[in-house]
């Protein structure tokens, strides 16, 4: 028996809307931990790993751990039928074939239910090393957002360079060439306006930019994004939800031949 | 230029 009851229920349609473009199917993992997904897009060049942990439902009930498959982009739609207030519970029973997603308004005026049909997905899951990143750069995640759009308007690779002067995001393309760079601000108003960089070494690592601009779909959960960069090492771009979990992206960077 | 790596090449499976 399986019932998990999130009383901020946008958190999940926020997430299924992150990553429904990115990849098609996957197994959503529930254990004693929290409500897991990882999976990779089709073509194997970037993997998302997300976590709610246990301690973000109000009510979490997982008897024993269970994967389930689901069509990312009809989940959404259900999902898309669930008020922005509304408290979203999760059902499934033991061996059965579907998972049943409740919405509740916040005054318990209205109350619906939505079945889905569960699929068998074939997926591998990767194991992912521990790293000690060369640079990490944490920065307002609209900003971020605004400027791999921008970009993308240019070329259709992003360069993304620490050194000592900051963080430069670099494109190319048929019209031209563009740099944006941005430096260390810690002296905000508030902390989720702060641009941090921590370098222990300059890095620069080149990617295709419709994969780092469908990351920025995850922008209205976290205020801040973390960009964690090694040389000739994917990038994790993370999106931290409060004290509630993470959705991180990992992408394969360009190698120069 | 440049090629595209995958996922696959840096994490392994389980």
């Amino acid at each position: 028996m399986l019932e998990l009851r999130l009383v901020q229920g946008s958190l999940l349609k926020k997430l299924l809307e992150a990553i429904k473009d990115l990849v098609t199917d996957a197994n959503f993992d529930c254990s004693a931990t929290g409500f897991s997904l990882q999976a990779m897009d089709s073509s194997h060049v970037a993997l998302v790993s997300l976590l709610l942990r246990s301690e973000a439902f109000e009510h979490y009930r997982c008897d024993r751990n269970i994967s389930m498959g689901l069509n990312l982009s009809n989940m959404a739609k259900v999902l898309r039928c669930s008020g922005p207030d509304d408290i979203i519970t999760l059902k499934a029973d033991d061996g059965g074939d579907s998972l049943t997603f409740m919405f509740e308004s916040p005054n318990q005026d209205k109350i619906a239910d939505f079945e889905m049909k569960l699929m068998d997905i074939d997926s591998e899951h990767l194991g992912i090393p521990d790293t000690e990143y060369q640079a990490i750069v944490r920065m307002p995640s609209a900003e971020f957002a605004r400027i791999c759009k921008d970009l993308s308007g240019i070329g259709d690779t992003i360069a993304i360079s620490v050194t000592k002067e900051g963080v430069k995001f670099s494109t190319r393309g048929d019209i031209g060439s563009a740099n944006i760079v941005c430096r260390q601000n810690t002296s905000v108003d508030k902390p989720e306006d702060a641009t941090i960089i921590e370098m222990e070494e300059p890095v620069t690592l080149t990617f295709a930019l419709r994969y780092i601009n469908s990351f920025t779909k995850a922008t209205p959960l976290s205020n801040q994004v973390t960009l964690s960069l090694s040389s000739d090492l994917p990038v994790v771009v993370e999106y931290k939800i409060a004290e509630m979990g993470y959705i991180r992206f990992y992408l394969a960077p360009k190698i120069d031949e | 230029g440049s090629r595209q790596s995958r996922i696959t090449s840096f994490f392994t499976k389980k």
